[in-house]
C-alpha cells in the first residue's frame, strides 16, 4: 500500500515471523516434488464447428484450435509456467493464510482471436473478428 | 492474430460427445459468439454471389503462415466468376470489426419488373447490434459484357437513395453516384453507401431503399439488362448485394447466464 505508513510500523515483527513460516513451508513443498499435481500448462482443445452438426450456418471454419490452461501453482513457480512476480507473492500470502487467500491462478497470458464466417436468420452473411478466442501461452498469476 | 490460428485443424485426440454434453457445448460456443440462439438462415448456398465475396474476404484475413504440424481446412470457392475483393475492401476489412453482406429483398424476376427502366433493391439493416457504426459500405452489381454493342457505346449508371415514397406522388430521390460505363466492361461495380447505411443504421424509418437507373449516349432511359447488368437472382454467383464494414464503438461485454 502507497498509504498507511503508521500499520506498517504497527506491530512490525509479526509479518516478519509469517513470511519466515511461509518460507519454511515452501522449503517443505519444494522437498516433496511427489506429492505435487502437474504445473500449469496449455492443452489441446478443438472445437469443431463440423462436429457440432453447425455446417448448414457456419460457412468457415470448420473449427479451431482453442487451448485451455490448466495445472497448479505451486511452488517452485518455475519459469516453465510463467509465473508473474505477482504470483510468488500470491503463494507466500497463500502459504501464510492457506484457508483465506487462494493460490495464484492458472490463466492464460497470451490470447489470440480468430474470425468467423457465418449466415443469420435471414440468409445475410457476417465475417466476425472475434479477439481473445486462441490461448497461445498460460501462466500463474 | 487472426490469421494463423484461423483453420486450423490439429490432430487432437477426439471423444464423441453424449448428447447432453453436445447441447451444452452449444449453448457455450454460441454464447462465447454472442449468439441467442442458433441461426437458422432460410437459404444457405454458399455459391451466392454475398456469401462468395464474404468467403474472399475471410480468406484475405485467413492467408498467413501456417503452423507446422498443423494440416488447414482451406474453404474452396466454386470455379464460377467471383467477386473480387479490391485493395480498397482489404483496407476497409483492416479497420472493421465486422463485415455484413445483406440480400436483395425485393424480388427482382418478376416480369412486370422487366418493363420499368429502373431497379429497386432494399436491404434489411435493422438486426445490427447497438454500438456498431459503419466505416464503409457498398452496392455491388454485376456488369456482363455486351456482345453485339459498338466499341465505344457507354451508359450511365445511377444510384439513388429513396428518401420518400407514397402512392399519390412522385418517389423523392438523392443521387448517390453516377458512373460510365462502357459497354464491353465486365465485372463488378461498386457503389459507395458509407453515408447512407449510417443514415439507415440510425434512422431504420428512412430505409426506403436504393433506385438504379440507366441511361444510353443520348440519354434515354433504357433497362439495365441492356448494358449486362444483372439485377435479378440469376445467375446466383452475380446476384447483387450490399456490404457494410462495421467498427464497434464500444466494448461489448457478454451477459452472465
Amino acid at each position: 500500500s502507497a498509504h498507511g505508513h503508521k500499520g506498517r510500523h504497527y506491530n512490525r515483527s509479526k509479518p516478519q515471523r509469517t513470511v519466515q513460516d511461509a518460507l519454511r513451508a515452501v522449503e517443505a513443498a519444494a522437498d516433496n516434488p511427489g506429492i505435487s499435481k502437474e504445473g500449469c500448462k496449455k492443452h489441446e482443445l478443438y472445437v469443431s464447428f463440423r462436429d457440432l452438426g453447425w455446417q448448414d450456418w457456419i460457412i468457415a471454419p470448420e473449427g479451431y484450435a482453442a487451448y485451455y490452461c490448466e495445472g497448479e501453482c505451486a511452488f517452485p513457480l518455475n519459469s516453465y509456467m510463467n509465473a508473474t512476480n505477482h504470483a510468488i507473492v500470491q503463494t507466500l500470502v497463500h502459504f501464510i493464510n492457506p484457508d483465506t487467500v487462494p493460490k495464484p491462478c492458472c490463466a492464460p497470458t497470451q490470447l489470440h482471436g480468430i474470425s468467423v464466417l457465418y449466415f443469420d436468420d435471414s440468409s445475410n452473411v457476417i465475417l466476425k473478428k472475434y479477439r481473445n478466442m486462441v490461448v497461445r501461452a498460460c501462466g500463474c498469476h | 492474430n487472426f490469421s494463423v490460428d484461423n483453420e486450423v485443424r490439429s490432430s487432437f485426440i477426439q471423444r464423441r460427445l453424449r448428447s447432453q454434453e453436445r447441447r451444452e457445448m452449444q449453448r457455450e460456443i454460441l454464447s462465447i459468439l454472442g449468439l441467442p440462439h442458433r441461426p437458422r438462415p432460410h437459404v444457405h448456398t454458399k455459391h451466392n454471389a454475398a456469401p462468395m465475396f464474404m468467403l474472399d474476404l475471410y480468406n484475405t484475413i485467413s492467408t498467413g503462415p501456417e503452423p507446422s504440424g498443423f494440416s488447414y481446412y482451406k474453404p474452396v470457392l466454386p470455379s464460377q466468376v467471383s467477386p473480387m475483393v479490391t485493395p480498397q475492401d482489404s483496407r476497409f476489412l483492416d479497420d472493421a470489426d465486422m463485415v455484413m453482406s445483406f440480400v436483395n429483398l425485393v424480388d427482382q424476376d418478376q416480369d412486370l419488373l422487366y418493363l420499368q427502366h429502373r431497379r429497386e433493391f432494399r436491404f434489411d439493416l435493422s438486426r445490427i447490434p447497438e454500438g456498431e457504426a459503419v466505416t464503409a459500405a457498398e452496392f455491388r452489381i454485376y456488369k456482363d459484357l455486351i456482345q453485339k454493342s459498338y466499341d465505344n457505346e457507354t451508359f450511365i449508371v445511377s444510384v439513388y437513395q429513396v428518401l420518400q415514397e407514397s402512392p399519390n406522388s412522385e418517389v423523392e430521390l438523392l443521387l448517390l453516384e453516377q458512373r460510365e460505363v462502357w459497354a464491353a466492361e465486365e465485372g463488378w461495380l461498386a457503389f459507395d453507401l458509407t453515408a447512407t447505411g449510417n443514415l439507415w443504421l440510425g434512422n431504420p424509418e428512412q430505409n426506403l431503399g436504393l433506385h438504379l437507373v440507366l441511361e444510353d449516349r443520348h440519354g434515354q432511359r433504357t433497362n439495365p439488362r441492356v448494358a449486362g447488368l444483372v439485377t435479378g437472382s440469376r445467375p446466383q454467383d452475380k446476384q447483387p448485394f450490399m456490404v457494410a464494414f462495421f467498427r464497434a464503438n464500444e466494448v461489448r461485454f457478454r451477459s452472465i447466464r
